[in-house]
């Protein structure tokens, strides 16, 4: 059971803490303000209130037998910096810190951090590409022109069988998967019929997956 | 071409901005600070300071003549709320909105956002399911329980064949895709072998997920 230290319980911070606790890691939450660790105290192993910074505190919380250590300011970059180093430092072997722009994330690689992440400059690319297709709900990019999206499927789609749907000429776009309630149909065989509720993965272009949920409209 | 106004220029609101005007969107950035309007003006169709709460600016940007909106606030509410019910209200046809938490967002829905968004809380739940997997730099929730994740390949998978990884008993485990540099190969055969660099993006549980990259090590 890995122990995780997540330092910064502000937006990011709290719903990392809180997905880890429930996939059963330890999890020791600290923020300088009282209210955030008030309310992570009901979902993390430990939540203390006090500076992130300040060595002593994390030594008598014994942070340094943490597995990975999670820095989650953006704003407050000093502390950000800080931290790090000092999980760095003190031992800890993974850390992972988040970045307002790419210059605090240069900053975090020089001074050791082991991953830096950028949650909201994910977010907006996330968005900018599935607004093409309205139905679209999560995405991952794969190379500078092509991702994987997952979408709600169309109500154009309901009842059609792939074989029907892959029937459009020259389509570069592969329907990888289709969840239904909670079974997930890999590679999906041609007769495979979409039903109302379905969420279908595909990996292509832009334009592809626009060109694949407009089929049959 | 599409028409996109963007409310709000701060880490999100940017980086939507900009993958929207890279796409080929006729993007228009509004912030009342002046600092990020200076930025965006770099990549943005038009960028303007301003109150994004204020009607008669949005008129006189023609906003209304817009395809979509973003409102992107999460920490300043009251321009979060007002600039969505704005947008409604003068006849943008699709507003997605940035929420800081579910009631922020419980608001914006019953004053007629179409889409609300949790960007920072969806990055603690994508960063809380990768870590069991250090090379995993990608992830989309399926089911309560699986999920998709985009892995680096790890250095005990380069020269091994689909075939030699699936080996494994009981893996309940999909390997979709793999990405080598700018390819997508979809449906892997069970021959192919995985080279350094290729990236994986497999589908099911995280201990699924977590065994799988382990296998050979
Ligand atoms: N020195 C510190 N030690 C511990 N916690 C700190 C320290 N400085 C700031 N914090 C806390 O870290 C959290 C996040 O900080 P900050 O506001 O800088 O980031 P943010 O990017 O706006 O966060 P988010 O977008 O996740 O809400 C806040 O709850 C804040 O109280
Ligand atoms: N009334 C308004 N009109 C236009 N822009 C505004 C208004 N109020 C705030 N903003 C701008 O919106 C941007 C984001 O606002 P805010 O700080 O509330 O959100 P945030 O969630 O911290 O943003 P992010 O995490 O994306 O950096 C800021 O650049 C701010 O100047």
């Amino acid at each position: 059971q890995d122990r995780v230290v997540v330092i910064g319980l502000g937006r990011f911070g709290t719903s990392t803490a809180r997905t880890l606790a429930s996939l059963g890691y330890e999890v020791l939450g600290i923020d300088i303000d009282e209210r955030p660790v008030t309310e992570a105290s009901d979902f993390v192993t430990l939540a203390a209130q006090g500076d992130g910074t300040d060595e002593e505190l994390l030594r008598s919380l014994h942070v340094e037998e943490s597995d990975v250590g999670i820095v989650a300011q953006g704003e407050n970059l000093a502390a950000s910096v800080l931290a790090t180093m000092v999980l760095k430092q003190i031992g800890v072997p993974w850390v992972i810190s988040k970045a307002a722009n790419k210059l605090h994330g240069d900053v975090l690689t020089r001074i050791g951090a082991d991953r830096v992440i950028f949650p909201e400059a994910d977010a907006g690319i996330r968005l900018g590409h599935s607004l093409a297709v309205r139905t679209i709900n999560d995405y991952i990019t794969l190379t500078p022109t092509a991702g994987l999206a997952k979408m709600h499927a169309p109500q154009h789609f309901i009842g059609r069988s792939l074989a029907d749907l892959y029937n459009t000429p020259d389509l570069a776009l592969s329907v990888l998967l289709i969840r239904r309630k909670d079974q997930l149909i890999t590679a999906p065989s041609y007769t495979e019929q979409i039903e109302a509720d379905d969420e279908i993965v595909v990996a292509g272009t832009d334009a592809a997956i626009n060109r694949f949920s407009t089929i049959g409209q």
